[in-house]
């Protein structure tokens, strides 16, 4: 544990609290995209069903155990509790195509051939491209609520961390995994220009609206 | 290693 690690999984903690405190504070789920949500839960179900073969530490237990249980109550506020807010016209991308290939890939692109390892990789690739449907809808509606790309920012820099976490593992403990590596940086690109906007427009205080 | 019993990070 570096402290790009730590940083990192706090953020990414930090994330998907702002996300259910938002909801939960507005009564209102509007600006966020249900359907990459059902993805980031997809994602921790497959990555963490290790909680059941492989015991780390109890950091690593509390912690995979939080993003799964924040996944799915995130889900159940946004289709059951404040359904009448979810802004299902906007959210339109067809997640299909992220998950197929993604899965294609896990098969074909994998470190070992067994369940488990196939569904982590599944996770990771999938990972990578889950806020697409999100950014796809800020694009749509051309802003974002400021609680909402502060959730991005934090959400998108989780994994910028970890690249820095990677890059000393390398360094330090001679550890790389080329395919956690690869789709990390795959999903920091996603958000660079989301990263942009944020500075320049919400960190000084404006509302994120994008360029016309 | 960074089969799934070597895998520490989340």
């Amino acid at each position: 544990m570096n402290i790009f690690r730590l940083t990192g999984d706090l953020s990414h903690l930090l994330a998907i609290l702002i996300l259910l405190w938002k909801i939960w504070k507005t009564r209102s789920c509007s600006g966020i995209s249900g359907r990459s949500q059902i993805l980031f839960a997809t994602v921790y179900t497959a990555r963490y069903l290790d909680l059941f073969t492989n015991f780390v530490s109890v950091y690593n237990s509390v912690m995979k155990i939080i993003f799964i249980a924040a996944a799915f109550a995130t889900l159940y506020l946004i289709y059951v509790k404040f359904k009448a807010t979810y802004d299902r016209n906007h959210d339109t991308f067809r997640i299909e195509f992220l998950l197929a290939p993604c899965a294609l890939l896990a098969l074909i692109l994998n470190h070992e051939f067994t369940i488990l390892e196939v569904l982590w990789t599944f996770s990771i690739y999938l990972e990578s491209v889950a806020i697409l449907p999100q950014l796809f809808l800020v694009s749509k509606t051309g802003e974002a609520e400021t609680i909402t790309s502060h959730y991005l920012f934090a959400l998108g820099s989780y994994r910028a961390l970890y690249l820095l976490n990677w890059i000393y593992r390398y360094y330090f403990e001679g550890f790389f995994d080329l395919i956690a590596i690869v789709a990390g940086i795959v999903q920091t690109v996603l958000y660079c220009d989301f990263f942009y906007l944020y500075i320049t427009r919400v960190i000084k205080g404006r509302a994120l609206k994008l360029p016309a | 290693q960074t089969l799934i019993e070597n895998k520490d990070e989340l």
